[in-house]
């Protein structure tokens, strides 16, 4: 249980904090519709 | 050390547009048939180095058909893209292109085209006109009547068919077929051509005049006929592209 806890604690502590209202970037492709979707 | 790998390219990265338009553009100026096609879609892009300076990039890309031929002095910027109610057609393209030193130019083309499917018109527009077959008898019927019916009240040139562009058939409320064909001047008047209509030729391609047409038979519930053509007047052609191919679809 020690382990397990230990584990847990410092991969809560790994992950990058992220700021508040972060929006991950679009996918690169495919890019954006210029007319209308077939 | 080997040059590190290009980063990779977004579809709606500056470079990728650039290299869009250029392959858009080439596949216009190589089109013989149909319409104008304009870029709807940046699908997918890969670039790979092959030296300094030096990147192959291959586009998947997503056209529509515009409403402009592929004759038409028209600027692509100028042509509206055909709307989903008119029976859009779409064009997927995969492109090889080479950027060299900045330069883009482009390898390789291979295109495919096909009409939205009927059930995707008809479930949001039940009474859109839908496209007909090239082939079509109502449509072969309907572009010959426009054009002979041009040709009988013309003061310019006796116009023949170069090919038909789109036919389009509605049933409800009323029983119309729509066409769009392409056409070209001869070298008769179109009194000369009620004498001898053998005798007339399309001109040469030093004074060829390709033009449009559009066409409308109402069926019912009343009998109607309406043609419009307009004539481009002579365009000189840029060199690299091949000449219209002069059979009639």
């Amino acid at each position: 249980p020690v382990t397990k806890r230990a584990v847990a604690e410092a991969a809560q502590h790994d992950k990058v904090p992220r700021p508040v209202g972060f929006v991950p970037p679009p996918p690169p492709c495919p890019g954006k519709i210029r007319h209308f979707d077939i | 050390v080997p040059a590190a790998p290009p980063a990779p390219l977004g579809c709606d990265d500056p470079e990728s547009e650039a290299a869009a338009e250029v392959a858009v553009n080439y596949i216009n100026a190589r089109s013989h048939h149909g319409y104008k096609f304009a870029l709807n879609r940046i699908e997918d892009v890969h670039v790979v180095l092959q030296g300094k300076g030096n990147y192959i990039m291959i586009l998947e890309l997503d056209l529509l058909e515009t409403k402009c031929p592929i004759l038409s002095p028209t600027p692509l910027a100028n042509c509206t893209v055909r709307s989903f109610a008119e029976h859009a057609v779409e064009g997927d393209c995969d492109v090889k292109l080479q950027k060299l030193n900045g330069t883009i130019s482009v390898l390789a083309s291979k295109c495919h085209s096909h009409a939205d499917s009927r059930e995707d018109i008809r479930r949001i527009c039940p009474n859109c006109p839908l496209l007909a077959r090239l082939n079509d008898t109502e449509v072969l019927e309907t572009v010959s009547a426009a054009l002979n019916d041009f040709n009988s009240k013309t003061t310019g040139p006796y116009l023949r068919l170069l090919e038909i562009g789109r036919g389009q058939i509605q049933y409800h409320p009323a029983h119309i077929i729509a066409v769009e064909f392409a056409v070209g001047a001869t070298n008769c008047s179109a009194e000369e051509a009620k004498v001898n209509v053998g005798a007339c030729q399309l001109l040469p391609e030093d004074q060829s005049n390709f033009g449009f047409c559009t066409g409308t038979v109402v069926k019912s519930p009343s009998q109607d006929l309406n043609v419009d053509c307009q004539l481009y007047g002579h365009q000189v052609r840029t060199p690299d592209i091949p000449l219209l191919c002069q059979d009639t679809s």
